[in-house]
């Protein structure tokens, strides 16, 4: 199982927007995707039309020590699509990063999960909350590869130097190996400001930036407010045009997943 | 002291934006205004240009309990327009919730840090990160306003509903009045998209929502880019004519500020 992380410390870069288009879009071409939402907030959940709230059973409890609350992850999945299974979560995770202070090995539990029952999946997608915290550490521990949205701000390019120095150190650390790609995202091809931030990020990151960019478009909001992947929404749009795009340079090049 | 806490756990929705801009037009105003920067990126900062990682002396230092890296409030300010100090961050900021926690009023640091040395201020305005940890909580606990922007998205809209909750809470726990403001941002008065969440806003917070709306304009981002507030940049564009009503509006009504 290929498994990588949608993750970017700066906040409303399009994390969970990339995290359920992609995943959405690798069922589509016929792969088993498992999509794990390792954010309290939900929205991986709330773009597909789950409200973590009314949940039994969320990542909270795959991740929680306290014996009492704990499900394996193969029994909180729902089928949200053919081939696409969701990893719901809600508030309750946000407890998980107190609850583990000081325990060993508290960064490898969702890497010993995916381990242990959900192999039958070909891919699996994990979106971040926007911290580079306990949750984070999980998923990028678990993954081969680190997905990086970034919209065009100044403060996203300043977000990459700083997550890529923290991949380097947890890749050395744990003796393992994560490959980080870059994403541009939120591309309004209109404006000049877009276009310098582009060639900015091209310069920075050139051997690590998708060719792939993301245009700016309401169809990506439309489709998490009706609670479905662009690509059901709005199939011959420019968004689903990306994503697909995305989707296949990412499967292709050099393997990565 | 007027304090006003800007904060939102969904990331990207303009808190920075809307924090240094509101702090630059209350000091165009003729007030003395304090910014603090209680986010680890950094970012109220950099939007002043203002790089965190070479300063000496930041809010890590006023935070932190470690003895022999304590600063004063007062220590670490600087002046960044006529009538506009800044308190910065870096990434050094993130070690203090580790560092305090299970310690005793953890949560009244910044607000005792208030009370002690810098009451000489007319405002003071605080940017959160997107979380709701150690950090936005003392930023609350020493605000009399919660100002809450929105983008708009779904997933904003139901962020707004837990941000209340907690802040609710907050309040009947400390015994302390905050009083709640949402700002809708980045609305696109060319999209339906936009009215219609703007409409639901309208509809589910009538009583505190700001009149005033933060019209989507690229004008906000070049701002940060050149590291001024966009007064400074384009004085006669909507951008700053959007802020100034918000200013206005908020230290005029029931003298919120
Ligand atoms: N390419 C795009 N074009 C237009 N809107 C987009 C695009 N990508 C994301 N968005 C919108 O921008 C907002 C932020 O995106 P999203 O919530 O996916 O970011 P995030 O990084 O997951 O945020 P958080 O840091 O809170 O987890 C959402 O309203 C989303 O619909
Ligand atoms: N009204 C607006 N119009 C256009 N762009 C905006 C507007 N408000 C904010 N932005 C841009 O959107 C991006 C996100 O804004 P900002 O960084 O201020 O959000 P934030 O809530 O502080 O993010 P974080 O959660 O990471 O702290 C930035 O690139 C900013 O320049
Ligand atoms: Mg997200
Ligand atoms: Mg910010």
């Amino acid at each position: 199982m290929k498994v990588v992380s949608v993750v970017n410390q700066k906040g409303g870069c399009g994390k969970t927007t990339v995290a359920v288009n992609l995943a959405a879009c690798l069922a589509a071409a016929g792969e088993r995707v498992l999509l794990i939402d390792m954010d309290p907030q939900g929205h991986a959940g709330l773009a597909l039309g789950t409200h973590g709230d009314g949940l039994e059973a969320t990542m909270y409890n795959v991740l929680t020590d306290k014996e009492e609350d704990q499900a394996p992850l193969s029994e909180i999945l729902l089928e949200k699509d053919d081939k696409l299974w969701l990893a719901p979560s809600n508030i309750l995770l946000s407890a998980v990063e107190q609850q583990l202070a000081g325990k060993k090995r508290r960064e490898d539990r969702l890497r010993e999960h995916l381990a242990q029952g959900v192999s039958s999946y070909d891919y699996c997608v994990i979106d971040c909350p926007p911290s580079v915290g306990l949750l984070t550490m999980n998923a990028l521990r678990a993954s081969q590869v680190a997905l990086i949205p970034v919209d065009m701000s100044p403060f996203s390019l300043q977000a990459i130097r700083r997550l890529s120095d923290t991949i380097q150190v947890l890749c050395s650390r744990a003796s393992h190996m994560i490959r980080m790609r870059v994403v541009a995202n939120m591309v309004d091809a209109r404006t000049n400001f877009s276009r310098r931030m582009l060639e900015a990020l091209k310069k920075d990151y050139e051997g690590i930036l998708c060719k792939t960019i993301i245009h700016r478009t309401v169809r990506l909001t439309e489709g998490a407010l009706h609670g479905v992947p662009v690509r059901r929404l709005a199939p011959y749009s420019t968004a689903h045009e990306d994503f697909a795009d995305l989707t296949m340079e990412l499967a292709t090049a050099d393997a990565d997943l």
